[in-house]
């Protein structure tokens, strides 16, 4: 029997925008300690991992490993049909073919019950290596979606130059060039706005604009994302889930000029 | 010109 509720039903529904323009479908591995999700995009470009820790439930039960395949288009469908404040509940039986969403609306006056069918997928589970990173940078989720946004309308690519000066976030393109640079701040009112870069050694890197777009759509997951890079390895941009988990998504630096 | 690396050899 695997049972997983969470008050904050509206956590998970972030998590499915999150990774649905990514991926199609994934398979979510849930064991005794939480839920994961470890999957390449359609395009094999990048990685995307998502973990959910089991205390951040407000029940968990897991007796038995079970992986669960899933349409996640389906299962984003599905979670539209709850409301942002309604308690959701994941369950399935031992070697079930298939998963119950329950909503439960925050006064229990009403209660939905959706299945969905589970499917085999192939698993593809890549070894994450442990990285000292270079430069660590953590900025307003807001701030990066922003540039990201702006910059992609100047070229494919965004250059990311930390230093210990701040960080710079460049492109170009046919209509002209595109430069943002953004200082460790001093001192913020609220932590959520910091600018904080943790650099051992400055690195310049170069990514996909296209991808980091498509990272961004965790925004609302997290007022503050993180920015990990060292040179010749793949970026990890992090994002809190509540106080639940995080995810993480990997993106290997293009190379050349 | 730009190319995307694979992320596969990082991670294997």
């Amino acid at each position: 029997m695997f049972e997983a509720r969470l008050v904050h039903g509206n956590l998970l529904k972030k998590v499915l925008d999150a990774i649905k323009d990514l991926l199609t479908e994934a398979s979510w591995d849930c064991a005794d300690s939480g839920i994961q999700l470890q999957a390449m995009d359609n395009s094999h470009v990048s990685l995307v991992s998502v973990n959910l820790r089991a205390e951040g439930f407000d029940k968990y039960r897991c007796d038995r490993n079970l992986i669960m395949g899933m349409d996640l288009t389906s299962m984003s469908k599905i979670l539209k049909c709850s409301a942002s404040d309604d308690i959701i509940t994941m369950k399935a039986q031992d070697n079930a073919d298939t998963v119950s969403f329950i909503f439960e609306s925050p006064s229990q006056e009403k209660v939905s019950d959706y299945q969905m069918k589970l499917m085999n997928l192939d698993q593809d589970h890549l070894g994450i290596p442990e990285t000292e990173y270079a430069c660590v940078i953590k900025m307003p989720s807001g701030e990066f979606a922003r540039i990201c946004r702006d910059l992609s309308n100047f070229g494919e690519n965004i250059v990311i130059a930390c230093s210990k000066e701040g960080v710079k976030f460049s492109a170009a393109g046919d209509i002209g060039t595109a430069n943002v640079k953004l200082a460790q701040t001093s001192s913020v009112d609220k932590e959520e706005d910091a600018v904080v870069i943790d650099m051992q050694e400055p690195v310049t890197l170069t990514f996909a604009c296209r991808y980091l777009n498509m990272f961004t759509k965790a925004t609302p997951l997290s007022p503050q994302v993180s920015l990990s890079m060292h040179p010749d390895v793949p970026l990890v941009v992090e994002y809190a889930i509540g106080e639940i988990g995080q995810i993480q998504y990997f993106l290997a630096p293009k190379i050349g000029d | 010109l730009h190319l995307q690396q694979p992320l596969i050899p990082f991670f294997r």
